[in-house]
């Protein structure tokens, strides 16, 4: 059972795209 | 009714689905999204606008009655009406199923597909590959979903299709090419029913569906 | 009254937010998570599930009125109440705004924390620092907003807060020990109250808090 988390779907690099978003759109504001 | 600001930089799907249900609603809704309004990366870094928004993220609303929201599902959620939000606990709880769907299975697939071509990430072909199956499963739930049905719930647009046709728009726009598309034609005649909508056209202006897929932006 | 089933493997914090929403709520559920009535693997591949539940994801609901729900937090709010739900726009809104915080800024981090520790994914330290970080700045975003409040939307328990909790679950008895913790003194607060009330204690039985940081399982 401990096994079966691991089936999760998680977006483990939601972190890196959120961070790749905001310099983006930064630059485009800037 | 609802009465407030939405900060945002521009051309922000997640600002998008708030600024269409507030159409819906008739909610009073000002967008902040340029100078000297709102200029994003330096706005929300003052310690005025953290001190309401602690994460200093957009979209971010403020009421003119001082009531402050993050998270853009619940913006939406909040400038929305009973009949976006679904009337019955069942009604509810089937607008809430789609949009913890395009949050979870939509956006990263999406994102990991479509940012490269934007040129906001690098290129990696093994990741694009696997983004690509997940949105062909995605589009295989929907257009089963609508095979028999007009909108996600119930008889009428609600938060649901507002939800995931924000979350599909890079999609339907960058690479989503007609070969691509062809086997899931009830969520194209979705998508496009939607886009199509008075309050979707008021804030999105004309969707045109990708002809050619994008390639990633070296 | 909703009364139902849910299908989950056994110990899934996702399928802990439904059940004790359950407890609140009043309503039947029965929860079928090991053999004969379901085997994760085996039962959720089967044509009969995957006609109800096209992704074969669970926790999946199914009423014994035959309605059927997946994704986990519109499960939660189906069999929850009005006042978990949040009962103005204003409180509903910021339920969802808890809900879809935990799902977008918890969930990821803490993963990525914790699954190494429990020996279900490879460990990489570069990853684990990162959500270390992460993982850091929630807590003083949720150590600043319980710093005058109980609980995290009103005066009594919500979605907002099973949700949040249950997200957290395995950060507070894998890895926060007291150290990291120690400068967010309101959330522990919080969270204990959280699963000490009666409702989650059914569920969850008894939390114990992390008195030393796993490392990774090797």
């Amino acid at each position: 059972a401990v096994n079966f988390p691991g089936q999760e779907k998680i977006w483990f690099e939601k972190s890196r795209y959120d961070e790749a978003e905001r310099r983006f759109f930064e630059r485009v504001a800037g | 009714m609802a009465a407030g600001t939405l900060y945002t930089y521009p051309e922000n799907w997640r600002a998008f689905k708030a600024q269409i249900a507030a159409q819906y609603s008739g909610a009073a809704l000002k967008v902040a999204s340029s100078a000297p309004a709102f200029t994003f990366g330096q706005t929300n870094r003052t310690p005025a606008f953290l001190n309401n928004f602690p994460q200093g993220k957009v979209p971010a609303y403020q009421g003119d009655d001082g009531f402050c929201l993050f998270e853009s599902n619940a913006i939406a959620h909040y400038l929305g009406n009973d009949v976006l939000r679904g009337a019955t606990p069942q009604a509810s709880a089937q607008v809430l199923q789609w949009v913890s769907f395009a949050d979870s299975e939509i956006v990263p697939p999406a994102s990991t597909w479509v940012f490269p071509t934007l040129g906001i990430m690098q290129f990696n072909k093994q990741a694009t590959e696997q983004a690509k199956e997940d949105v062909k499963k995605v589009l295989g739930v929907l257009n089963q979903h609508l095979n028999t049905r007009t909108f996600l719930v119930g008889e009428r647009v609600s938060l649901a299709d507002i939800t995931v046709a924000c979350s599909m728009l890079w999609l339907y726009k960058q690479v989503l090419e007609p070969s691509f598309r062809q086997p899931y034609p009830n969520v194209t005649r979705w998508f496009v029913t939607c886009v199509n909508q008075p309050q979707f056209k008021t804030v999105l202006g004309e969707v045109k569906l990708c002809e050619k897929m994008a390639q990633f932006d070296a």
